[in-house]
């Protein structure tokens, strides 16, 4: 039998002895796929503490993941509108259509972090580091999510309220600078996720990172009868709350395709 | 590799066992034949669970094996692929068989931690092999 012509990947050469793979060269390939995907290495800070699932923004997602994509994903499948399960994060017919365009969402935890200049007020100055997102990704929405509890202690509001994101400009001499983003009514006997669009105050934060003041949430009345209140006094929950009902940010975003390489 | 191999088989002639190698074990022609082939690579294996939310492993299937006629019941083949074989059979030294490729991709989505609080679910397109053929 004569010999073919030389191949690519499918010839293969009877006069060789093909040997298998050991279990540390099999670990490298591994290792190699996921350089690929871009997952290198473990994510920093988290060696000694491994991140927790069980707070809101991880559940959010993981949600996504089990009730709206579900496994084994087929491109030409029906789109996420038509297979999502109820979860209980309360998705809108507006984030399954998000879901549907996105090749990447980000969640982002609200942390209690100070910026210079600006006065810290508890429960109302809620900060995100959206430093990870990549400045190539094309922004489709973002949103605010807020837990809103109906078991309040010594509840002295009720009724509606209207919840008005700002994006914090400054905070100087006790005088804010605020622009307005989004804002929602809510009554006292609603329980559950809250959502405000923020896609305008993320996009700024994303091109503009040193102007990511975080956002001030201003909670009135509805009918504007009486002054501001605090927000957990209406039953929202900051992020002291339980883990998984804390505030968090979702960024929906179209792939630019161009494939990101990590140092290793 | 082939002078690694030959090394190999002076020094240590029985340290693989061929009958598992499709490549090497003469009764298993059937699996040399172009099929999917599956490399699973294990989250949790390498103790990356903590941090790669879901899903627990990625499914890193792959194409191998020949382009040989007839083909199976159920694999693809292009029509440039019998023609390429039809020319394999002509000029064997000069014209490689058809390739052994993917018909059919599909995405994967992967959930996993950015630091400690910030995660992300990032869809890879075209990453899953559906299914094999000839090109």
């Amino acid at each position: 039998e004569r010999m073919s012509g030389l191949y690519v990947d499918n010839g293969f050469d009877q006069t060789v002895v093909h040997r298998v793979v050991s279990q540390r060269e099999k670990r490298e390939v591994e290792h190699e796929i996921l350089n690929l995907l871009g997952l290198p290495d473990r994510p920093r800070n988290t060696i000694n503490r491994p991140p927790q699932v069980k707070r809101s923004a991880p559940k959010f997602l993981l949600d996504i993941y089990k009730n709206a994509l579900g496994e084994g994903e087929d491109e030409d499948e029906k789109p996420v509108m038509h297979r999502h399960k109820a979860g209980e994060f309360d998705l809108s017919g507006q984030d399954l259509r998000a879901i549907d365009q996105s090749d990447v969402i980000m969640t982002f935890a609200a942390h209690n972090h100070h910026v210079p200049g600006v006065r810290h007020e508890r429960g109302k100055r809620l900060w995100f580091d959206v430093s990870d997102i990549p400045p190539e990704e094309y922004m489709i929405g973002a949103e605010l999510r807020l837990y809103h509890s109906t078991h309040v202690k010594n509840r002295k509001n009720h009724g509606s309220h209207t919840i008005t994101a700002y994006r914090v400009l400054n905070i100087e001499n006790g005088t804010r600078e605020l622009q307005y983003v989004d804002a929602i009514n809510v009554t006292s006997s609603k329980e559950g996720w809250l959502t405000l669009n923020i896609s305008k105050a993320l996009d700024h934060w994303v091109n503009n990172p040193d102007g990511n003041r975080g956002l001030y949430l201003s909670v009135h009345p509805a009918d504007r009868s009486a002054h501001e209140v605090r927000p957990e006094d209406i039953g929202i929950v900051g992020f002291r709350g339980d883990p998984d009902k804390q505030p968090f940010i979702v960024g929906y975003f179209k792939s630019s395709g161009v494939r990101e390489s990590k140092v290793r | 590799q082939k002078r690694d191999a030959k090394r190999k088989k002076k020094s240590d002639a029985l340290s693989y066992d061929y009958r598992n190698n499709p490549y090497t074990d003469p009764g298993a022609q059937y699996s040399r034949t172009c099929k999917i082939q599956t490399l699973y690579v294990s989250f949790r294996d390498l103790q990356w669970q903590d941090w790669i939310i879901a899903p627990d492993g990625y499914d890193a299937y792959y194409c191998s094996g020949e382009c040989n006629f007839p083909l199976n019941a159920h694999m693809n083949a292009t029509n440039h692929a019998i023609v390429q074989t039809l020319v394999h059979l002509v000029s064997p030294g000069k014209v490689p068989k058809p390739c052994c490729a993917p018909t059919k991709l599909s995405a994967i989505s992967v959930l996993y931690f950015l630091d400690e609080s910030n995660v992300i679910l990032k869809k890879y397109k075209n990453m899953v092999v559906k299914s094999c053929g000839c090109h």
